[in-house]
């Protein structure tokens, strides 16, 4: 019962500036810091690929199941993120500690040689994320004020 | 006036300074080393030495980032990526400045002058911006704006004890700001607007974090100031791609405040309601069928549901809004309380239409906010007066009182405009189960029974039935006002003629019926 | 009648809030893990 409401000047001015920002809407990376790596480069893919991330797939348990080199490219390459967050949990779940010395994760591989309250000593499996890969340290000192 | 000689290069110089200072592996943890050495230029340079000059540097500076933006906007040659990373590698490192200086501006227990620089700062962006937005009109790009205020308000808004302190005042100076660079004061920023005061951090800083729900009303105005730029457009139901992505983007916000935040939604939904067209039904349904989430709502397809028993409908619904204000002039407030009061002055009820007609112009002949506060006004009254009898709403409860003759007035005197303005303001309070809900469900049934004339009853039927065919949310007390309606054999609901007056119309109504009972 | 606004791209049901997931205006599905700023640690920033 209203009928319609024919728009004045200002309306036109308004929708005119409202088209042309239409042409440039902001995209979800401008609210977010710059992505050093992986930006998002959306690229198509095949219709029938995924298009979303699966269910549950930012829920800690989720990274769990995860194997211990994709929890190791997503702490490294999505740094900063809630993922590397993730990340990070999951792979304390799977008893590797980071030592913030180096930067790097690591495993005990056998129980240590020698324990005291700063330090334990013995091998070590531990992630080099510059070669990419786990190494073995034998007689590395692991000293535990460096442990995030 | 104009700029001292030598400050525009002086300012490029040092603005190119600190951006490879920021980007240098030695400006260590949040570019702390950086500012400190930096802080010495700007002292080299004089830049500090007045507060005039400190808001030089900063408009040139901010001229310069967005002359930069424009540049590489314009170079068709490069992928938006790269054209972002471009911008931003400098927009980031200027926010970065702003908010080390802010953090650092007086010393650290004094927030006057942090606060103080934040607001010279973004209301120097915000004007730089409204100039840019009138001069180059249809050519004016949002992004550098965009990035410097989200970037700004996520870094401001780190776990910072510094920070934490300030908070609110952090929250405010945005507010104000982006309330200054409403849609209808920049339409060209409506998109990053809104994706700004929809972004997580802010939502969770506005509506979850801040203690005491101290953000919700400055949200609110937020809302009211875009829903009050879409309204125009809304209202005629045929909107551009560009208004119809806005407004689809609007509906996606309000999802998450329904899903989230539902107190704050019926905390507000009376200013809300104020400013949604009254022909966009969809989006006030969906502000309206928000509940409090510790509210267990009955089915309101039970068979039999006994509302009246409910215990939830004898406690009125939260109401922020000073209602009870926006009855004006006060001479009409004056004589409204004593109609109430006395029934007098008799001519009270001759003159309530044209107290409420506002123009001739059909569509716009009467003040809507004035309609709405009149009938929550007299509804609430009615509700305290039922009360004082010791008695509860109720179909004979609410006969026969000041409040229903006003009511009934309205019903009859008011043309088909004024009428659907009426039946929609109390269509409007039919929300989850409280005493709001309860009384004027009543009164919009007792105004179907006692109408004189079909046509009422035919016009609250149609009011009923819009908010009904919309896809959903549909409010708890809409469905169960309709319910009644129709299955009330004393309201004789289908054997009325406009029931049947085309078979699609029947057919409707029966398909309605049938998902309702 | 409307939008169907359960094709909006928002999980209505969700146990979790929206919000803090919520992409965009503009975007019919929420956030990834790796597109939300998170405060992690700052050992963590090894770039």
């Amino acid at each position: 019962p209203l009928g319609r409401q024919p728009l004045n000047k200002e309306h036109l001015y308004h929708l005119a500036m409202l088209d042309s920002s239409y042409h440039h809407l902001p995209h979800p990376s401008d609210s977010e810091r710059l992505r050093h790596y992986l930006p998002r480069n959306p690229c198509p893919t095949a219709a029938y690929y995924p298009q979303l991330a699966p269910p549950g797939a930012d829920t800690l348990d989720f990274f769990q199941r995860l194997s211990t080199e994709t929890l190791f490219f997503i702490f490294y390459y999505m740094e900063g993120t809630k993922a590397q967050y993730l990340a990070a949990k999951a792979l304390k779940k799977q008893s590797w500690r980071f030592h913030t010395k180096y930067m790097m994760w690591f495993q005990r591989h056998e129980e240590p040689k020698k324990i005291t309250e700063e330090y334990e000593q013995g091998t070590y499996i531990y992630f080099d994320y510059e070669k990419w890969g786990q190494r073995k340290k034998e007689g590395f000192t692991f000293e535990y004020r460096f442990l995030e | 006036f104009d700029d001292p000689p030598g400050l525009h290069e002086k300012t490029e110089f040092l603005l190119r300074e600190w951006v490879n200072m920021y980007h240098s592996p030695a400006a260590g943890r949040d570019s702390t080393k950086a500012f400190s050495m930096f802080v010495g230029q700007m002292h080299q340079q004089g830049i500090l030495k007045t507060d005039d000059l400190i808001t030089r540097f900063f408009r040139l500076s901010t001229e310069m980032c967005v002359d930069l933006c424009y540049r590489a906007l314009n170079e068709q040659t490069h992928s938006p990526t790269l054209i972002r990373a471009k911008c931003f590698h400098t927009l980031d490192a200027f926010v970065r400045l702003i908010s080390l200086l802010v953090k650092h501006s007086g010393d650290s227990t004094n927030s006057v002058t942090k606060i103080n620089l934040l607001n010279k700062v973004l209301g120097i962006v915000a004007g730089v911006l409204l100039q840019d937005h009138e001069v180059r009109n249809t050519e004016f790009q949002q992004l550098p704006y965009h990035r410097i205020f989200i970037m700004l308000f996520i870094e401001l808004n780190a776990p910072e004890q510094v920070l934490d302190g300030i908070n609110f005042q952090i929250l405010t100076a945005f507010c104000n700001t982006f309330h200054i660079l409403r849609p209808r004061k920049a339409p060209g920023f409506a998109y990053a607007w809104l994706e700004l005061i929809s972004h997580r951090v802010f939502i969770g800083r506005m509506l979850a974090i801040t203690p005491q729900q101290r953000g919700w009303g400055m949200y609110a105005q937020l809302l009211i100031d875009l829903i009050k730029f879409l309204s125009p457009f809304l209202r005629n139901a045929d909107l551009t791609k560009a208004a119809q992505l806005l407004y689809k983007g609007t509906l996606r916000v309000l999802l998450v405040l329904l899903h989230d935040f539902p107190e704050f939604l019926c905390d507000y939904h009376y200013l809300f309601c104020d400013v949604i067209p009254p022909n966009c039904i969809q989006m006030r349904n969906l502000i309206l069928s928000a509940f409090p989430r510790n509210m267990r709502l009955p089915d309101p397809f039970t068979p039999n549901l006994k509302v009246d028993m409910l215990s939830d409908i004898t406690h009125p619904p939260r109401i922020v809004t000073n209602f009870t204000n926006m009855i004006q002039p006060a001479s009409f407030k004056k004589d409204l309380d004593s109609y109430l009061k006395s029934r007098a002055p008799v001519t009270f009820l001759s003159d309530l239409r044209s107290n409420l007609q506002v123009s001739n112009e059909p569509g716009t002949r009467y003040s809507i906010p004035l309609i709405n506060a009149l009938v929550l006004y007299v509804g609430t009254q009615a509700i305290t007066y039922i009360h004082s009898k010791g008695q509860t709403p109720s179909m004979s409860t609410i006969a026969h009182s000041s409040h229903m003759d006003i009511f009934q007035n309205l019903a009859v005197d008011l043309d088909t405009e004024g009428r659907y303005l009426f039946l929609n303001a109390i269509a409007n309070q039919l929300r989850y189960p409280n005493s709001h809900t309860h009384y004027f469900s009543c009164t919009l049934l007792y105004l179907f029974a006692e109408a004189n004339t079909e046509a009422i009853q035919e016009q609250i039927t149609r009011v009923l039935l819009e908010r009904l065919i919309v896809n959903r949310p549909h409010p708890w007390g809409l469905l169960i006002t309709f319910i009644e309606l129709i299955k009330n054999p004393s309201f004789n609901f289908w054997n009325h003629e406009f029931v049947h007056c085309a078979p699609e119309i029947h057919k409707l109504f029966e398909s309605v019926a049938r998902s309702c009972t | 009648p409307g939008i169907d606004l359960t094709t909006l791209g928002l999980n209505l049901n969700s146990p979790e809030n929206l919000y803090s997931t919520f992409q965009s205006p503009w975007a019919d599905s929420p956030c990834r893990p790796q597109d939300i700023d998170f405060h992690v640690h700052s050992e963590y920033l090894t770039n």
